[in-house]
C-alpha cells in the first residue's frame, strides 16, 4: 500500500501542474480494443479544429497506438512499459517532460488495455472515462467493479454491431448505474460516428467549466 | 521474482497430482469479454458425453461465470479474488480441496479477464489456450505479446461477426505467429458453432496422448 500512497502524492503533483497551466486532462481506460485509440482519432479530429490537443499513449510493448495518433497529426508521447500492466503517475510525469503544457488546452491519456489494476493508480487526471464494447457482454461492470466505481464517464462503443449481436444494451447500462449511480453514458460507434458528437460537445463544455 | 518462484514450487505441486490422478488440465486465458465462458458453455456440451470434465473458474468478483457452467451441469468451483488480477497456483491448490480429482478427465481453468499478468503464473495445467474474439482488432499479439508467447493454443472467437467487421484475419494470425510460430490455431463462433467441433476433437486426442 506504501506503493500507492506514493502513486497518488505524484498524482496529486501532476494535477496541480495541469490546473496551474489550465490543461484539462482526461484519461480513457478499458479491456484491450475497446476502442480506447479508435475513439481518439474520431473525437480529436473534431476538437482539434478549435482546441490544442495532445496524447500520452500507454503499452506494454510497440508504439502502434502512438503511430495511430500521429497520423491523425496530434502531438502524442508513448511510454512503453515493457510489462508492467498499468500506468503510473511516475510515468506520467516523465512523460510531460517531452510536453510543453502552455501549448496544450486537452491533454487525453490512453491507459494500457486491461480492466483491473489501471483502477488503483490515479495518474492526475481531472476525469476518467471507461469504456465498453457491445461485444463484451453486459455483465463487466458488475464482474470488474473498481474500475467502473472509479470512473465519472462510461462510453458504451460499437453501437453499430448490435443488430448481429444478443446484447442486451439496457442491462449493460443498468449494471454499470448499479455499480456507480453518478456515471454518465454515451453510446458510441467509432466506425459510423454514431454519438462522437455529442461526446465531444460534452467533453468540451466540461473543459470549459474546469479551466 | 521471489513470488513468482513460490508460485512455479506450487504450480509444479499441482501438475504431478493432476499427473498422478491421470487429470489432463487445460487453462483459458483472454482479455476480458472474448467468450472463455461461452467456449466452456459450448465444449463441455460436446465433451461431457464420453468424459469426466469440471471447471475451477477465477473471477475479481461474482460467481456468475461459476453459475452458466453449473447451467450447463458441469461441477464447477469458483475462485473469487476480490482484486488480485491474476490466478495463482496456491488458489488452484485450495480450489482443489474441494474436487476429487480421481471423478475427473479433463480439468479447465478460466483465469480472469486480463491479457497481461496472467501470463507469468503457472497453475500446474498440461495446455494454455489464448482466445482472441475478432472485435479486438488484429494487433493484440503484438502489444500483449507475453500472453500469446506463453500459450500453446489460440482460438479465434466469433468468427460470425467477420462479415460485419473490418477485420483481418490472415494478418491476426500472421501477428500471433510471428510472436509464437509454435502456436496451433483454431477458429471458433459460440454463438454458431463453427469450429467448436474440431477444436473439441483436437483437445480428446490431445489429452489422452497425455494421460
Ligand atoms: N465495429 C466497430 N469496430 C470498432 C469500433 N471502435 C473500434 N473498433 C475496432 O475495434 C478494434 C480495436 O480498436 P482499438 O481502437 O485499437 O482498441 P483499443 O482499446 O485502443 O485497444 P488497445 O490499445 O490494444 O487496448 C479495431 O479493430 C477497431 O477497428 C466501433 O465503434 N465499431
Ligand atoms: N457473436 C458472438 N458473440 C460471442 C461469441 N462468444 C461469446 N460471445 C459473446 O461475448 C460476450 C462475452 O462472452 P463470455 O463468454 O462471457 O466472455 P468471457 O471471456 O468469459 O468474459 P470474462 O469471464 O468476463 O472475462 C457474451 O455476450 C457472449 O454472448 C461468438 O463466438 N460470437
Ligand atoms: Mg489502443
Ligand atoms: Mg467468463
Ligand atoms: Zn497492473
Ligand atoms: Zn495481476
Amino acid at each position: 500500500q506504501k506503493i500507492l500512497k506514493k502513486n497518488n502524492e505524484l498524482a496529486e503533483e501532476n494535477r496541480q501542474r495541469f490546473d496551474s497551466h489550465g490543461v484539462f486532462v482526461i484519461s480513457l481506460v478499458s479491456s484491450p480494443g475497446s476502442g480506447k485509440t479508435s475513439l481518439l482519432e474520431q473525437s480529436l479530429t473534431i476538437l482539434k479544429k478549435n482546441l490544442r490537443v495532445a496524447v500520452i499513449e500507454g503499452d506494454v510493448q510497440t508504439d502502434r497506438d502512438a503511430q495511430r495518433i500521429a497520423a491523425a497529426d496530434v502531438p502524442v508521447v508513448q511510454i512503453v512499459t515493457n510489462g508492467t500492466c498499468h500506468l503510473e503517475a511516475r510515468m506520467v510525469q516523465d512523460a510531460l517532460r517531452e510536453m510543453d503544457l502552455d501549448e496544450i488546452d486537452l491533454l487525453f491519456i490512453e491507459n494500457i488495455g486491461n480492466l483491473i489494476c489501471p483502477a488503483s493508480y490515479e495518474l492526475g487526471e481531472h476525469l476518467r472515462v471507461v469504456i465498453m464494447s457491445t461485444t463484451e457482454g453486459e455483465d463487466k461492470p458488475l464482474k470488474y467493479p473498481a474500475m467502473f466505481r472509479r470512473s465519472q464517464v462510461l462510453v458504451l462503443n460499437k453501437v453499430d454491431l448490435l443488430p448481429f449481436l444478443s446484447y442486451n444494451l439496457e442491462e449493460a447500462k443498468d449494471f454499470a448505474l448499479r455499480v456507480n449511480p453518478a456515471l454518465k453514458i454515451f453510446e458510441t460507434s467509432c466506425t459510423t460516428g454514431h454519438g462522437i458528437r455529442e461526446w465531444t460537445e460534452w467533453l468540451r463544455s466540461t473543459a470549459r467549466g474546469r479551466t
